[in-house]
């Protein structure tokens, strides 16, 4: 059986806002550990990969593995009914045909029931374990975003170069070009405003910028993102959460 | 112009 209360309903809104629009059929996989899925988008380039560890919630227990296979959609609808600042549980039998999600105000004892319908899925699973990447930049995850977009107006490609002293992002399309280059830096009384670059090679890949647009709807996670690069394989965009992550698996553009 | 890969062509699938 699975429950897990979330002190706030808006944290796992949140997290599910942050891919719903990319992906709609996901298996949420329960055990002893936490909540984990991963699911790729239909044109088969994005790959997410979410993992809320024990610790997100206020209160959970799984005894034994249980699958939700559930229509994101579905569920975004169910999660607006709910307020941000409820508590939220996720509850499911051993062999679920339904998960119950129960919000309760403790504040004004209003609590409100939903059961949402769960899907057999049968979802490609891709062995994304293990890769070494090239390079690892940590920004701040609305300076990404920001770049993301801006760029976004002027190609439907974004390129990233990576040197040591340097992360470059550039766009080139019809109406013109534009870059944007970010520097390493430390910030002492902002840690979250800080730049690193970690380097073994330097990289220059090339993604889909809608992809991109995609990718940053998790900003909203984290006040980081992690960038792991490597040349001629798919990027990772991680945002961490307290306890787990929201990872993007994006295969980069090639010359023919 | 440069041609957008999939993860099938990196990872194995199911």
């Amino acid at each position: 059986m699975l429950e897990g209360k979330f002190e706030e309903a808006s944290l796992f809104k949140r997290i599910i806002d942050s891919f719903k629009d990319c992906v709609q059929l996901v298996n949420f996989n329960c055990n002893e550990h936490g909540i984990a899925a991963q699911a790729v988008d239909d044109s088969r380039v994005l790959l997410v990969s979410l993992s809320i560890g024990t610790e997100s919630f206020q209160e959970f227990r799984c005894d034994r593995g249980v699958t939700l296979g559930v229509d994101l959609s579905s569920l975004s609808k169910i999660l607006r009914c709910g307020n941000n600042n409820d508590n939220l549980t996720l509850i499911a039998d051993d062999t679920p045909d339904s998960v119950l999600l129960l919000f309760e105000d403790t504040k004004k004892d209003r609590i409100s029931e939903y059961s949402l319908k769960l899907m057999d899925i049968d979802a490609d699973f891709l062995d994304i374990e293990g890769m070494e990447y090239d390079t690892v930049i940590t920004m701040p995850s609305a300076e990404f975003a920001k770049v993301v977009r801006d760029l976004n107006q002027l190609s439907d490609s974004l390129n990233i170069l990576v040197t040591k002293d340097t992360v470059k992002f550039v766009a080139e399309g019809d109406i013109g070009s534009g870059s944007v280059i970010v520097k390493p830096h430390t910030d002492m009384d902002k840690p979250q405003e800080s730049v690193k670059v970690e380097l073994d090679k330097p990289v220059d890949l090339t993604f889909g910028s809608k992809y991109l647009l995609d990718i940053i709807k998790g900003a909203g996670l984290s006040d980081q993102i992690t960038i792991k690069l490597s040349a001629e394989t798919p990027a990772l965009f991680e945002f961490s959460l307290q306890s787990g992550y929201l990872q993007f698996f994006l295969a980069p553009k090639f010359n023919e | 112009t440069k041609k957008q890969k999939t993860l099938m062509e990196f990872f194995g699938g199911k």
